[in-house]
């Protein structure tokens, strides 16, 4: 049984998709086998692994939209990462939530990528979901398809005030859908460690998880994943290159940052 | 008649918010009369100007949604700055691309903002109007709102790639509902000036400008606006002290840049 993880916030440019490609290609560097979900009409994941949306025949697109393709037939292994797969997008995939709008419900339009994946990801030590900057139906799937949240967000002021809304979300879905949904924990993402803005955000999120504990809320076992990622620019250069910074930048603090934080991520392992 | 500018980028977290707050308080600064509209339904602008969404009867929303609502009773002069004004917003203005939805045929959706603010705007000399992450409905109403586009982004690869999509909605704008449609420009946002990356993606940009000159393209006289807008923490902290950081920090690198960035905007007035 996998670990399902979707990266979840609807603050945009807050490091989701950069999170989710290192952070898996770092579980994958330690030998573990990873595939990557890309939610995102933006393809921005699918893009940063090097992959040009406009080239693809099968994509989540189609995994959605037409009940004969299989998640089988979408999955593409990432060049040169043998434990890392993708399950791509593409722009397309900004008409699902109207395509799919009769089916929401019963329920089966926000279940469609979980039904959809059980068998391949058993393939699979761990499921990172890349979600879009909203909380429509691509990211509801998301959320349906995983057990745990990560939230990458920037320890900024205004980043605080998405967070309330975020968490009702979560907990709505996890007295519907998904009774198993679970906030795994924050990263924070292009990280300005020596500021007091800093300092207070981070303060505010562990206060916020410390008066969780011992009770029955989604985030009650929710921590801020040491390390902080700083803002190192190999993390924005990467994608342009169609690589994780793992292997465009291995020595850079980007790459170390990012290792350190799939160790946090793994050994919290439930 | 006053210059309408939108703040527009489809890209989340690109410093649309921070240009409209800043630059309009810098317009303000020098003698001229500025209404910024919030039309995010994260209400990060009217946050930032030290607005409690919550705490409101009257927003853009009640305007969009209540034909008897007028801007005159929605407008609020920002606290301590005599020339600037806004129009507010609620997180309610989620809905609004729903409630609207039986108006889009007919073009009266899309230009209901356009049509409730022909007379209050006639009271100041520039209109800004804050975006949302999307092309939706929101959006539109800004577009059609406005004559002129200012584009906030961060020189990134990923940047990049929403450029054309994005363009490609302005030009079926000018061709659909508001024919005097024009980019006046873009604003380079948390830039980080000595990196290969960033001058690479700003030269892709002029280069994508020069190659329209004399054409009649919507951006045919858009220009890299100078200077960029360096990364500093104070443009990051000034929004949970509901101020802009003209107020903030008047000393500090994000004033300096963004009193530098209104001369240029001003100057560039067609
Ligand atoms: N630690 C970092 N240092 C430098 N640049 C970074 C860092 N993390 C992310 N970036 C850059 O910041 C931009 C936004 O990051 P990213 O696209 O990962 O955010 P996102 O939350 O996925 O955005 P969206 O909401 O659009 O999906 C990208 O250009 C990315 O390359
Ligand atoms: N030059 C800068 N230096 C430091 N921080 C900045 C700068 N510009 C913007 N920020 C911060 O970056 C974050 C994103 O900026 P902002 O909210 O203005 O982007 P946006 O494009 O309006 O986002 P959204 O798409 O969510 O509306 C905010 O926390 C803001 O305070
Ligand atoms: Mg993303
Ligand atoms: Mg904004």
């Amino acid at each position: 049984e996998p670990r399902r993880i979707a990266l979840i916030n609807q603050k945009g440019g807050v490091g989701k998709t950069t999170t989710t490609v290192n952070l898996g290609a770092a579980l994958a560097a330690s030998g573990l086998r990873v595939l990557m979900i890309d939610l995102d009409p933006q393809a921005h994941l699918t893009l940063s692994l090097g992959i040009d949306p406009d080239d693809l025949d099968l994509s989540v697109y189609e995994l959605l939209t037409e009940t004969g393709v299989s998640a089988g037939e979408v999955v593409r292994m990432v060049e040169g990462s043998p434990n890392l797969g993708v399950l791509p997008a593409v722009t397309n995939l900004a008409g699902v939530e109207s395509e799919l709008s009769e089916m929401v419900a019963t329920g089966l339009a926000q279940t469609i990528l979980r039904n959809k994946t059980n068998d391949l990801v058993r393939q699979f030590d761990y499921v990172l979901l890349d979600c879009p900057p909203s909380l429509g139906l691509l990211t509801i799937n998301g959320l349906t398809a995983a057990q745990e949240i990560i939230v990458p967000m920037q320890a900024h002021f205004l980043a605080l005030q998405g967070m309330g809304k975020l968490f009702e979300t979560i907990n709505m879905i996890r007295q519907g859908i998904n009774p198993s949904l679970t906030v795994a924990g924050v990263v924070l993402c292009m990280h300005e460690a020596n500021t007091i803005l800093a300092s207070d955000v981070v303060a505010d999120v562990e206060g916020f998880f410390e008066s969780a504990r011992g009770t029955a809320l989604p985030w009650a076992n929710a921590e801020v994943y040491p390390p902080p990622i700083r803002r190192n620019i190999k993390l924005a250069e990467a994608p342009s290159f169609g690589q994780s910074v793992l292997t465009y930048a291995p020595d850079s603090n980007g790459a170390k940052d990012y290792a350190r934080l799939a160790r946090s991520v793994a050994k919290a392992a439930v």
